[in-house]
């Protein structure tokens, strides 16, 4: 029992710092991105500098064989896939504001 | 019948559910209209 | 005897949790990489360009890709606030997010797949906070 106490005491430790880890982890990510948001709302840079270019899409999508579709919703949107059995069905609810959906153009 | 729910919109995350829906969907029996003309399934992306 | 039982069954629970929270740390480092490559990548080519790209040819993260085959018949309606979508597809398809679209296209160095070059880890541990480069290591 004292060896088992030993080690469930190390492995509290390390899960404690793992916790603290990827707390930092998502904190200053979403500092990040809000900064880059920021800027961008203030003026400050021409835009967030976070995006990708359809060249970029097109470089890891075979464009000339599949349809590309890109969804830009905002936080907390929910996607519900329907059991394939029965359908190959997908519904997209936004309650933050409305949901953007567009085609990827081929070139 | 809903199988998978996913919160989109946040910025990064839910790959793991993604992942899900897609081997659901690749792997559903379900009977594809174009299974005659060959495989229609989507092709997986690239990776550079 | 019971007691030693549950202690080695709570010791195999908190192995577990510290393996998914190791896994979850991971993921996130790899994101941070590749969104900071990505922005760095973007500038750098601006600054080439004279400006950025054209708005209507740039999508802002995040977003969401679907892919499916060209052949597939599609139906989409549409509420008329734009706040609810349903789509029908009559083929199969696949869902990235964004995360995954800048790992193919290589920005986080391939670290995902456990390959990276010697000058690729040092950039990558340059964009992440000094406590956490021994992790990157790891993976």
């Amino acid at each position: 029992v004292a060896g088992l106490q030993w080690e469930l005491q190390d492995l509290q430790d390390a899960e404690q710092q793992l916790d603290t880890l990827i707390q930092m982890c998502t904190t200053q990510f979403k500092l990040l991105t809000e900064d880059l948001e920021n800027n961008f709302l203030q003026n400050l840079t021409e835009n967030t500098s976070a995006y990708v270019t359809c060249q970029d899409l097109r470089s890891v999508v075979d464009p000339s064989e599949q349809l590309v579709m890109v969804i830009k919703a905002p936080p907390e949107t929910q996607m519900q896939v329907s059991d394939p059995a029965e359908a190959f069905q997908i519904a997209v609810k936004s309650t933050q504001g409305p949901i953007d959906v567009f085609l990827c153009p081929e070139e | 019948r809903t199988r998978i729910l996913v919160s989109i919109g946040e910025s990064f995350g839910t790959s793991e559910k993604l992942q899900k829906i897609n081997q659901m969907v690749c792997n559903s029996d379900r009977p594809l209209k174009h299974g005659a003309e060959g495989s229609t399934a989507p092709k997986p992306l690239k990776r550079l | 005897a019971q007691e030693c039982q549950n202690l080695e069954m709570e010791k195999q629970q908190r192995i577990e949790r510290i393996r998914e929270k190791r896994i979850q740390l991971q993921e996130l480092l790899l994101q941070q990489i590749a969104f900071k490559n990505l922005v760095q990548r973007n500038r750098h080519s601006e600054q080439h360009t004279r400006g950025p790209p054209a708005v209507n040819s740039t999508i802002q993260l995040p977003f969401l890709i679907l892919n499916t085959s060209k052949r597939t018949v599609i139906d989409c309606s549409i509420s008329s606030d734009k706040f609810e979508y349903l789509f029908n597809f009559d083929n199969m398809f696949e869902i990235h997010n964004d995360t995954e679209i800048l790992k193919r296209m290589g920005m986080s160095f391939g670290l995902e797949a456990g390959k990276c070059s010697s000058k690729d880890l040092r950039t990558a541990k340059s964009l992440v906070p000094k406590a956490l480069e021994k992790y990157l290591t790891g993976i």
